[in-house]
């Protein structure tokens, strides 16, 4: 519905048919400032159903749907989830099952207060409506959710994170000394001459020219690719990970005259570099 | 970044297929009216602060 060009689609509540439970986990600390997150895994240990229970079931509801929120508490006590992770869950199988939350975590870094714990929201859902076995999800338990619920096999939050001062960028290139083969991603003064271009030659009346900088220099990979499952392909690269905009005074025709006009080019000054798996997003904290 | 590239981005924003030709040029540059400076200098002050996610 927040779309400027989709119609909201009015939908009908057919069957309310989850359990919900709300786990907190304690963040103090268990991710220093200056690191960054590769990949958060939520492990959930599923208990195993009764025989009988199983017996009894059809099957069409041998399946539940375990989703996965990440709860966001406001200041005003208003509260929203995001979807992070879902996926369907065997009645008949029983033991660890891991959702990926990197991007609860990420949000909850960049979105939550000091001190305020990550909030995940387990779901079970009915994979099927009908008239068979309609309760079967509510045979789906995880470890920790009852009384039952052992030391164990409680919910663990698994982090995998990179310690950016090994294996980030540096900052800015000493100026003037040449970036050596296989130093380390900086960024480097690059200027764009507009004047000495034919094209922008009367037709860009502001800047002259601008300070661009570029990244340069190589990136530490992380000891054994396979340690992570993330969708990242190829190694870390060093990119431009904060950008500015230039704005720029042109001449533009109209009417048969000329006619000064402020323009702003995105994405045109690179502020900062970070070394990253191409294609993956560079996480930063965000302003107030 | 090439100056290819904001040419490209320049012609893209002013959705032009590309630059103008030497004809289409005046023989002295136009002066830049006080409102139009006053409007790129805000932007160049608030580029400074506000900063974009790359990719």
């Amino acid at each position: 519905r927040f779309s400027q060009r989709v119609r909201e689609v009015a939908g009908r509540l057919l069957a309310s048919e989850a359990s919900t439970h709300v786990l907190v986990f304690s963040m103090e600390g268990r991710l220093p400032p200056d690191s960054e997150l590769v990949q958060a895994v939520l492990r959930l240990f599923q208990q195993p159903v009764p025989k009988a229970a199983l017996r009894r079931l059809s099957p069409h509801s041998a399946q539940a749907r375990v989703t996965i929120q990440w709860l966001r508490i406001r200041e005003d006590s208003s509260n929203s989830t995001y979807l992070v992770d879902s996926r369907l869950v065997s009645l008949h199988e029983s033991g660890w099952k891991a959702f990926d939350v990197t991007e609860a975590v990420n949000f909850w870094r960049q979105l939550s207060r000091p001190g305020q714990p990550l909030l995940l929201q387990v779901s079970v859902q009915r994979e099927h409506l009908g008239p068979r076995a309609p309760g079967a999800h509510k045979l789906v338990r995880f470890a920790s959710q009852g009384r039952e619920g052992t030391g164990q096999a409680e919910p663990q939050l698994e982090l995998h994170s990179l310690d950016l001062g090994a294996y980030g960028a540096r900052g800015d290139c000493d100026p003037g000394a040449p970036v050596a083969e296989g130093a380390r991603c900086c960024r480097q003064e690059m200027y764009i001459d507009l004047r000495g271009m034919t094209w922008a030659q009367h037709w860009v009346l502001e800047p002259p020219g601008f300070l661009a900088y570029e990244c340069v220099g190589a990136c530490r990979q992380p000891p054994g690719p396979s340690t992570f499952t993330g969708p990242f392909l190829g190694p870390r690269r060093c990119i431009a990970s904060e950008t500015t905009s230039l704005p720029v005074i042109v001449s533009v025709q109209e009417g048969g005259r000329s006619r000064p006009q402020v323009v702003s080019l995105p994405n045109m000054r690179v502020e900062k570099c970070a070394c990253s798996w191409d294609g993956a997003p560079v996480p930063r904290k965000l302003g107030p | 970044l090439t100056g290819e590239q904001v040419l490209e981005s320049l012609l893209r924003q002013l959705g032009l297929s590309e630059a103008p030709g030497p004809a289409q040029r005046d023989a002295e540059e136009p002066a830049t009216p006080a409102h139009v400076r006053a409007q790129y200098v805000a932007l160049l002050r608030r580029s400074h602060g506000a900063r974009s996610r790359g990719k």
